[in-house]
């Protein structure tokens, strides 16, 4: 949840709205 | 060429995997996310034309496409993996940096990292009767 | 493959030969070869991995991939008669993991190259496993010179498990 807010706060919505989303299924790690 | 300025983003961010962080940069972050918008904003004129039926231009929306969804990507590798080493330092430095390190990070890497201290903390405070610290005796001794 | 990981990002940098199969008004720029400022089907030029991937889905083609030389039957030929000479860093410096990427295009060659990168790698480990556990303190820089960056990773990790395992001897 840390980096989530991290994540959105530095980045993500910065960014055009349909990109602001973090999918979890693409970025999780494998 | 597009999506330049993040691959510099995460060149630079290789070169520091020797356990060194070099400063937050803040410059090239914000370069990437007008890169993003400038992108962004292209693309929605060429799909206005395209819907008024203007033909051709699907080539272009998807390049475009392409290099937002790299530049977002890379951006976020590039904050991940600075977490991973901040969160590194946490062990091994513990909760209180050195200043020499404190002073590339960012204001938010700041934050994360003193929630990440909170959340650390209470964990191990969890653990048995009185808590544990799991960051001390990381080795196990000779015998 | 790992969103967030660094040398995957770096090694879909790497650049493969396309064909365009539709025009793609005002990208001319892509094409370092002209100075044209759109670019017609069945132009030839080479794109990053990652743009490739994006330009390719199944639905609709906008470039279709070739094979990169490093992959084709000539060099599967070299690997074949001796792995061991080849400079892989200077042909890579990702070979293994580019060419693993390359694979998600589904060419006519890539049971090929799927057979030829496993076994490259199998013709090569044993130089590196030996030269990793012997060459304790000296400099390594010669011995690592000719590796992807996979096999130096591998090379380091030998290494540095040889140095703990010193180190807890002499503890």
């Amino acid at each position: 949840e840390n980096s989530e807010t991290h994540y959105k706060n530095v980045a993500l919505r910065h960014m055009p709205a349909n990109l602001q989303i973090l999918q979890q299924d693409k970025t999780a790690p494998k | 060429m597009f999506c330049e300025k993040v691959l510099e983003l995460i060149r630079e961010l290789k070169r520091s995997l020797d356990g060194t962080l070099l400063p937050f940069n803040e410059d090239g972050v914000r370069q990437v996310l007008e890169e993003m918008k400038a992108l962004y904003d292209q693309n929605q004129t060429d799909v206005s034309a395209t819907v008024e039926g203007e033909r051709g231009l699907f080539s272009g929306v998807q390049f475009r496409h392409t290099c937002l969804e790299r530049n977002k990507r890379c951006l976020l590798a590039y904050l991940f993996n600075r977490l991973a080493i901040i969160r590194n330092m946490r062990w091994e430095f513990g909760s209180v940096l050195p200043a020499d390190v404190r002073q590339n990070l960012s204001e938010q890497e700041v934050q994360w990292f003193t929630k990440y201290n909170k959340s650390l903390a209470s964990y191990m405070r969890s653990l048995g009767n009185d808590g544990l610290d799991l960051t001390q005796d990381r080795k196990p001794p000779k015998s | 493959d790992n969103y967030f990981n660094l040398e995957d990002i770096l090694s879909s940098q790497e650049k493969v030969p396309v064909k365009t199969e539709l025009p793609m008004f005002r990208l001319g720029f892509l094409n370092s070869s002209s100075d044209n400022e759109h670019i017609l089907p069945g132009t030839k030029m080479e794109l990053p991995f990652w743009l490739a991937t994006g330009l390719c889905s199944r639905k609709r083609k906008i470039v279709s991939v070739e094979m990169p030389k490093f992959y084709r039957a000539g060099y599967r030929e070299i690997f074949t008669a001796d792995a061991n000479v080849v400079d892989l860093h200077k042909l890579g410096p990702y070979f293994y993991s580019f060419g693993t990427k390359l694979l998600c295009f589904e060419l006519n060659e890539s049971d090929d190259v799927a057979k030829s990168l496993l076994q490259t790698f199998i013709d090569r480990f044993r130089r590196i496993m030996d030269n990793s556990q012997n060459a304790l303190n000296q400099e390594t820089s010669k011995l690592t010179d000719k590796l992807d960056e996979m096999e130096r990773s591998l090379f380091r990790a030998s290494q540095q498990s040889l140095f703990d395992f010193q180190k807890w001897e002499t503890r």
